[in-house]
């Protein structure tokens, strides 16, 4: 958070914009579902924060190492739900929101801690640490225990607990394939906004998690930071460059080099050696911890992408360098040609923008469509999740992964609350998705993955969240919460099928495109009140669009507009997805644009899904 | 069997607007299904009484059947219970057609989510 809510655009000196506008998020109250909280840390200070807000009917439930005076002005109540563990659930546990863990620390930083200066991680990294929305107030359920096991009867509780404490925004970066929260429709229908992690199992498609309709579904992304490592070869005058955290300043030289893979190396023979290895196809799998054991003096790692930096971070003061698979060859083909060969890693240095293209959409982030609802496009927005600096105990530690990715959503959707508090959960996502950016410098999102790819839908919903524009977004696609009811519908009856592809959602899906189609949609004018907007449709290759009618006209009187868009097949196709979009634009700053993804099908044949 | 293991039931919106009384109603519900208020008390764990309704409680499997039984004429179950043994695998779950839950009552066994 050194930098990751600048680079959304969050400058804490700026006298204008949304974080600025919306008083830093303060009288708003992000619940946070996790495990627990370290309240001792810099960002849980109230220093400069009001009372806490009226409406909040919280409790600070006391326990071991975390007393009723351990909640202030920032963390307003906390909860914890051990009632389910064993004992042996509680090794190495507070029996209190204290976090042992430090996942829930580090979100809940991420969202709104509060501004800490002169924070790093052994100098990289340096700068200011704070939350989304620096001044909103925070409340801790504790349902993640451990090594970060939630109950989902635990879970129910603390959302149950937090309708009624008043939180405005809930923000949960846990799940599981195949299952979701339908209580949490029982928040968003009391007008709380929910934030959920969308999972961890990319790159592969069909692993988005927690897809209800109802809920902010997050992807994760890089930011424009690195951390180059510079390897320098005794042959050589070259240098190569990796990234890693290694922050050792002594130059050193190593012996060069064992070849295999962290599991399959002949650890023996690592003893004193820099150890080459071909990483596990997901970065995240890596365990560095079996050669620093054998006595290798050093780890250089072949991999496809640097967003999970701290996956490494446990190596320590011993240089574990990520390199691509260029510079693995060439290393490999100069220590096969010298035996002798001496290596020297340099400390890492931190690079902010220009020099590195993002964001990416990460390689671990779930994509969809969602196995269980391919009717709604998931998942629904990226925010920063790769190589995240934010509160871990009474330090500042690296941590990656959606659960990242969630709390900068959750503060900035805090920052929205501020600003719009009568605004619904459903109009808060639609501003979120339909404002989002799909590039940067004119150059397309691109997606890490095998192999990397222009990120689609899939990978990041309606793209990278874009707080500043989220504050005018112009039109919305809001929800009636009861057109949610209609979901629980029979699938085999035709008006199941309507509630679902007429869900007034900011996107669009059809996973079975068979014949011409039409889905309904309204858009509900939040801007100006005389604003005529002109449809602009990208349609997917192969897939014709009409739009019905194609220009909305708004007055004082008529402030939502309903429309049709038709989709029909120009071409025979077969399976894959398709992707385009459809935008309304008012020819000036609002551009109101939705993703869509079609399926064409042409034989109802299964096998040829 | 006689082990125990965590269930989650789901009864919807709350039918009462004071959380104590929703909490009795699933104290009595439980008495119904155990036999007695005292192991009804023992074995409730969560009662979901502010924002919806519903509790989690350790039952045995037949119990959990029970209960099922007790809602199923209320509304179906959920896919994770309909027709299936309540000991069934999760990979079971995802090849059938789920239901949104909100106005859907169910027992299930509790799961266990991770961190992301």
């Amino acid at each position: 958070t050194t930098h990751s809510q600048d680079f959304l655009g969050l400058d804490y000196t700026k006298p204008t914009g949304l974080l600025h506008d919306a008083k830093y998020g303060d009288g708003v109250i992000i619940g946070i579902i996790d495990t627990g909280i370290w309240p001792e840390s810099a960002s849980f200070s109230d220093d400069g924060l009001g009372p806490v807000p009226s409406k909040w009917k919280g409790t600070c439930q006391t326990g071991q190492e975390f007393s009723s005076n351990q909640c202030n002005r920032k963390i307003i109540g906390a909860r914890w739900y051990d009632k389910h563990l064993t004992p042996k659930d509680l090794e190495g546990e507070y029996r209190s929101a204290r976090d042992a863990n430090s996942h829930g620390t580090h979100v809940a930083s991420t969202a709104a801690g509060a501004l800490v200066p002169n924070v790093s991680f052994h100098g990289l990294a340096a700068g200011y640490a704070r939350g989304a929305a620096p001044h909103a107030r925070l409340a801790v359920y504790k349902a993640c225990w451990g090594q970060g096991d939630c109950s989902e009867a635990a879970v129910m509780q603390a959302i149950d607990d937090a309708i009624h404490d008043g939180v405005d925004v809930l923000s949960l970066s846990l799940g599981l394939p195949s299952s979701e929260y339908y209580t949490s429709l029982h928040a968003v229908n009391n007008g709380i906004a929910v934030v959920f992690a969308a999972g961890n199992d990319g790159p592969a498609p069909r692993t988005v998690t927690n897809a209800s309709p109802w809920v902010i579904s997050v992807a994760s992304a890089t930011m424009d930071r690195a951390f180059p490592t510079v390897i320098t070869l005794s042959n050589s005058t070259s240098n190569f460059v990796g990234q890693s955290l290694f922050y050792d300043t002594d130059d050193k030289n190593y012996n060069c080099c064992l070849f295999g893979t962290p599991e399959t190396s002949n650890v023996t023979l690592a003893a004193g050696k820099i150890v080459l290895c071909n990483s596990p196809s997901s970065v995240s799998l890596i365990s560095p911890t079996i050669l620093p054991e054998a006595g290798a003096k050093g780890i250089i790692f072949a991999a496809y992408a640097f967003d999970i930096l701290d996956a490494v971070e446990s190596c320590g003061s011993m240089p574990c360098v990520l390199v691509d698979f260029e510079v693995a060859q060439q290393i490999k083909q100069s220590a096969d040609e010298n035996t002798a060969l001496l290596v020297k890693v340099t400390a890492a240095q931190t690079w902010i923008g220009g020099e590195v293209l993002a964001p990416k959409i990460s390689a671990f982030s779930s994509r969809g469509p969602s196995p269980l609802y391919p009717e709604f496009l998931k998942p629904d927005i990226a925010a920063p999740g790769s190589n995240i600096l934010a509160a871990v105990k009474d330090s500042y530690k690296f941590k990656s992964g959606t659960s990242m990715a969630c709390p900068h959503v959750s503060g900035v959707v805090a920052l929205l609350k501020a600003l719009h508090p009568d605004w619904s959960p459903a109009i808060i996502k639609s501003a979120l998705v339909t404002t989002a950016s799909n590039e940067k410098y004119g150059l397309p999102i691109l997606a890490d993955g095998l192999p990397q790819k222009i990120a689609d839908p899939f990978d990041y919903g309606g793209g990278f969240i874009n707080p500043n524009r989220l504050v005018d977004p112009g039109l919305a696609y809001d929800v009636d919460p009861k057109d949610y009811i209609a979901l629980d519908c029979d699938s085999a009856n035709s008006s199941c099928e309507s509630a679902y592809k007429n869900l007034n959602l900011p996107s669009i899906a059809i996973p079975n495109l068979k014949q011409p189609t039409t889905v309904l949609r309204t858009v509900t004018n939040v801007g100006q009140a005389d604003a005529v907007y002109k449809a602009v449709v990208q349609s997917p290759p192969g897939v014709q669009i009409l739009v019905e009618p194609s220009i909305l006209q708004f007055s004082l009187s008529k402030k939502k507009q309903s429309f049709k868009v038709t989709f029909s097949m120009t071409h025979k196709f077969q399976g894959g997805y398709l992707f385009g979009s459809l935008a309304w634009c008012d020819g000036g700053a609002h551009y109101v644009r939705i993703p869509i993804a079609v399926r064409p099908v042409h034989s109802s044949s299964s096998s040829f899904h | 069997s006689t082990t125990k293991k965590l269930y989650v039931v789901y009864l919807g919106d709350k039918q009462h607007e004071d959380p104590e009384q929703t909490t009795a109603s699933h104290h009595d519900m439980l008495t119904t299904i155990l036999g007695s208020k005292e192991e009804a008390h023992d074995s409730i764990i969560y009662s979901y009484k502010h924002g919806f309704s519903g509790f989690a409680a350790m039952l045995t499997e037949s119990q959990a059947q029970d209960i099922a039984g007790s809602i199923n004429g209320a509304a179906e179950l959920t896919p994770t219970t309909r027709g299936v043994d309540l000991t069934t695998p999760a990979c079971f779950t995802a090849s059938i057609s789920i239901h949104y839950a909100a106005s859907y009552l169910s027992i299930k066994p509790s799961s266990v989510h991770r961190l992301h």
